[in-house]
């Protein structure tokens, strides 16, 4: 038996949204830890890391593990019948093929129910080393977003430098080359706009524009964007969902031939 | 040119 409740369906639905371009079906694994995913992209180029904690649930019941196979286009349809300030309980029984989700109006004035046939999913679970980064940025999640939308217009591959200084994005089309710096900037009215920068040593790698436009459909979750980065490691695009978790995204750098 | 590797060539499976 399975049981979670979240008051706020909207992040659920911010969630759904920002992978189902990305990935097209996926197993939810639900634990004592949280419900999360992990799945790659068709082409296997990126990959997908959701935890969403257990204790940021209003109620969570998991009696045993259990993953639960779903494609994420259904489930963000089903979501988006929700209002963001329904609460949200997602439900399975043991060893049922399907999965409900119900809302509540904030008032208990509407309550609705949708079942989802869940599917088989034969996925690969990946290791992912705890690594220690050459490069960490920190940054406003918006204007990381509109930079890599920006440079996805000009060229297919993106560049990005750090140094101490602050980080650069690069890029090369048809058409010309542009490039963008944001220094570090820790003197800012608000505090997502702040840019900070924890760097061992300088980091230079580059990136196809398509993922990275992808991974900013995550920009709704969270006010700054963290960027980690060393040579001869993916690139981690993480929006942290304050109490709640983390989506995170991996992308394999582009190597010269 | 330069090439596209795939996650699981840094990423092992479990």
């Amino acid at each position: 038996m399975l049981e979670l409740r979240l008051t706020q369906a909207g992040l659920l639905k911010k969630v759904l949204e920002s992978i189902k371009d990305l990935v097209t079906d996926a197993n939810f694994d639900c634990s004592a830890t949280g419900f999360s995913l992990q799945a790659m992209d068709s082409s296997h180029v990126a990959l997908v890391a959701l935890l969403l904690r257990s204790d940021g649930f209003e109620h969570y019941r998991c009696d045993h593990n259990i993953s639960m196979g779903m494609n994420l286009g259904n489930m963000a349809k089903m979501l988006r019948c929700a209002s963001d300030d329904d609460t949200v309980t997602i439900k399975a029984d043991d060893g049922s093929d399907t999965v409900t989700f119900m809302f509540e109006s904030p008032s208990q004035d509407k309550i609705s129910d949708y079942e989802m046939k869940l599917m088989d999913i034969d996925s690969e679970h990946l290791g992912i080393p705890e690594a220690e980064y050459q490069a960490i940025v920190r940054m406003s999640a918006s204007e990381f977003a509109r930079i890599c939308k920006d440079l996805g217009t000009i060229g297919d591959t993106v560049i990005i430098s750090v140094t101490k200084e602050g980080v650069q994005f690069s890029t090369k089309g048809d058409i010309g080359t542009a490039n963008i710096i944001c220094r570090k900037n820790t003197a800012v009215d608000k505090k997502e706009e702040a840019t900070v920068i924890e760097m061992a040593e300088p980091v230079s790698l580059t990136f196809a524009s398509r993922y990275l436009i992808a991974f900013t459909k995550a920009t709704p979750l969270a006010g700054q964007v963290t960027i980690s980065m060393s040579y001869d490691m993916p690139i981690v695009v993480e929006y942290k969902m304050e109490t709640m978790g983390y989506m995170r995204f991996y992308l394999a750098p582009k190597i010269e031939e | 040119g330069s090439k596209q590797p795939t996650i699981t060539s840094f990423f092992s499976k479990l």
